[in-house]
């Protein structure tokens, strides 16, 4: 199973918009897809059409219990994709988490266990706590959305900057997988600047996908869908298929 | 003084750019303004031309030593507007906070003794942790900036949450000044839905002006000014101004 933590420390930047869209488009390629959120606010979970206030099974009751997520998956509009959502229950786990040895590695351990899924996606919160940490131990691979702007741009670097520390203070390596642009306006010209600075950095990284604004993307949580249910015409989709394709090499079966 | 945090658990919806912009039209109306960070990626402090990373005089060391704000203050761009600004090193400090009697009080404690400013506006993280906590407890008001999407929505209602059970919990009562829409598109089909969720919810308190979306507060931060230093008769500026006057009743003096 290809572990992938989506982060970024800037808030709003699309990280819950990306992991819906990026597992989907992976699921409706015939991939078994598992997400996992690791951000109290739950909104994963609710993009999906989960009612997360009510629920008891969710990470936080797993991370507790230091196991049984696959009692904790939920089904998803989306054939073949299944969540572990959360609720606001997981800050109350995190604070505890604080006194435990090990309390990096506590995702990872749950997650170890786990077969019958070929990706795993975790969204993660904006913040470098023990959340994110988690999920970047429990993961090998990481993608970074970012739009374009000075703010991300900073949040961008911020994150390879505990990326790096992880590295050295737990000795676990993840690789960054792709840097996505998203909320793409390119006829603002801060775009361009900020889109060279990504590049000079990243490189080969930087995904040339583009995620374009796109009002649909942004009705499609007000309705519970995923972009390629709600819109599978709009540019919101189109971009996501392609960066699918081009960050997983995959298509849509049949 | 006037306290006033500004406040949504949701990433990205404009907390900084707000935090600068009301602040800015409020020393420019001959107001004496104190700003604070409470977000340990330091962005409001960046956006005004501090170099956060390297500092030593930051909130984070105020809290540490429970006292000497004064001596933690910067300058910024505007005259008559000063930053008590925040690094990475804060959130080393939430940390050790967890373990302390009356936590979520500290920055009350620390603010208490200040004199010398006639508002004084905190920024807070997106999330629901204790330094947000903290600028709730500091405060006697909060402005609520939020973008017109769904995600945005439940986090202002979850913000709400929070501060009923503030009250409950520690007694400590804080009223909602304002609630303003950011990043505002009007031909978005989804704003006019989101628009009246807010207006039905907060009547009065949803402010008549709008802050509509405008590159030129996306360059403001690159050039670390505020937007009306940066392009004072650009959209941004106007809406900002708009805002203060009628949050605050203010004009720009002379
Ligand atoms: N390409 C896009 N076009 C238009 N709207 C978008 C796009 N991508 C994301 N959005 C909207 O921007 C907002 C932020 O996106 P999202 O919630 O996915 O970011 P996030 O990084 O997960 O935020 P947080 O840090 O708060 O968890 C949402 O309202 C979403 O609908
Ligand atoms: N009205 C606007 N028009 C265009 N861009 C805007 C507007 N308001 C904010 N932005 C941009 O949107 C991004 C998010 O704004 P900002 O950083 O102020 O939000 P925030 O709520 O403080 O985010 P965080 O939760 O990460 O602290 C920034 O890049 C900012 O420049
Ligand atoms: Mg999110
Ligand atoms: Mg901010």
């Amino acid at each position: 199973m290809r572990t992938i933590a989506v982060c970024n420390q800037k808030g709003g930047v699309g990280k819950t918009t990306t992991t819906i869209n990026l597992g989907t488009a992976l699921a409706r390629a015939g991939k078994r897809v598992l997400l996992i959120d690791m951000d109290p606010q739950g909104q994963l979970g609710i993009g999906l059409g989960i009612d997360v206030a009510n629920l008891t099974s969710t990470v936080g009751q797993v991370l507790e219990r230091r196991g049984g997520l696959l009692d904790a998956l939920h089904s998803t509009p989306q054939e073949g994709m299944q969540i572990c959502p959360s609720n606001a229950q997981l800050a109350q786990v995190e604070k505890g988490l604080h006194q435990r040895r090990a309390r990096e590695l506590l995702l990872q351990k749950c997650i170890g266990g786990v077969s019958g899924f070929e990706f795993c996606l975790i969204d993660t919160p904006p913040s470098v706590g023990l959340l994110t940490e988690n999920a970047l131990c429990a993961a090998r691979e990481i993608i970074i959305p970012t739009t374009p702007s000075y703010y991300a741009l900073e949040g961008t670097f911020g994150l390879l900057e505990m990326t790096a520390s992880i590295g050295e203070e737990l000795g676990h390596a993840v690789e960054i997988l792709a840097v996505l642009l998203t909320q793409y306006d390119p006829r603002t010209r801060i775009t361009r600047e900020i889109e060279n600075q990504l590049q000079e950095f990243f490189d080969s990284k930087l995904t040339k996908s583009r995620i374009r604004i796109n009002t649909k993307l942004n009705e499609a949580q007000m309705h519970h869908l995923p972009i390629f249910q709600y819109a599978p015409r709009s540019r919101g989709a189109f971009d996501y298929q392609a960066a699918a394709e081009e960050i997983f090499g995959v298509r849509p079966s049949d």
